[in-house]
């Protein structure tokens, strides 16, 4: 049996949010250690990874380890169906192809309860290894967001440039080019609107905008984001989840013939 | 040219 309650069901509708786009079927994992996901987007670009520990949940049982396979827009369907101040129940008997979610309102005078059938994913778990990253940009999550959305009217690709003097940002298209320099920012009043850059290395490298802006569906959630880089590797984009774990993007850099 | 790099050229498959 496994069975999770989370108080603070919101995160769980934004987490939905923030990969339904990406990918279309997941296999979630169910552990002892917590509630995680791995997938990548079709086109094997971009990868997902999601973890919510078992510690941040109200309630946690998971008596074996179980996978269920889950159509990620029918998921989101059910979760919009709770309330933002809802705690959310998931729910998965041994040997059912269903999981069930329930839904509490706050003062427990509405409880609804949806089943969802469960599938078969074959799906690719990559092993991913620890990396030590050249330079490691922690900035506002929105202010991200709004690079990408600004540079995605100028063009397809973004070049992210880390330098000693700071984090660039550039777009060129048929209309134009466009250029946006971050510097570390760290004598703010509020941590949440640093920015904050660790460079061991200048790096420069080049992606697909269209990721980038998927993976920022997830600016509700944290608001800040780290993005780590390496030359010729993946880059990450980080969101935390409220103290109970993390979702992790993966996207590969473009690379100049 | 640009050519888009797929995660399978970084991360290994188990």
């Amino acid at each position: 049996m496994f069975e999770l309650r989370l108080v603070q069901g919101s995160l769980l509708k934004k987490v939905l949010e923030s990969i339904k786009d990406l990918v279309n079927d997941a296999n979630f994992d169910c552990s002892s250690t917590g509630f995680s996901l791995q997938a990548m987007d079709s086109s094997h670009v971009a990868l997902v990874a999601l973890l919510l520990r078992s510690e941040g949940f109200e309630h946690y049982r998971c008596d074996r380890n179980l996978t269920m396979g889950m159509n990620l827009a029918n998921m989101a369907k059910m979760l919009k169906c709770a309330g933002n101040d809802d705690i959310i129940t998931i729910k998965a008997d041994d040997g059912t192809d269903t999981v069930t979610f329930m839904f509490e309102s706050p003062s427990q005078d509405k409880i609804s309860d949806f089943e969802m059938k469960l599938m078969d994913i074959d799906s690719e778990h990559l092993g991913i290894p620890e990396a030590e990253y050249e330079a490691i940009i922690r900035m506002p999550s929105a202010e991200f967001a709004r690079i990408c959305r600004d540079l995605s009217s100028i063009g397809d690709t973004v070049v992210i440039s880390v330098t000693k003097e700071g984090v660039r940002f550039s777009a060129r298209g048929d209309i134009g080019a466009a250029n946006i320099v971050c510097r570390q920012n760290a004598t703010v009043d509020k941590p949440e609107d640093a920015t904050i850059i660790e460079m061991q290395e200048p790096v420069t490298l080049t992606f697909a905008l269209r990721y980038m802006n998927s993976f920022t569906k997830a600016t509700p959630l944290a608001e800040q984001v780290t993005i780590s880089m390496s030359s010729d590797l993946p880059v990450v984009v980080e969101y935390k989840v409220a103290g109970m774990g993390y979702i992790r993007y993966y996207l590969a850099p473009k690379i100049e013939e | 040219l640009w050519l888009q790099r797929i995660l399978v050229l970084y991360f290994s498959l188990p």
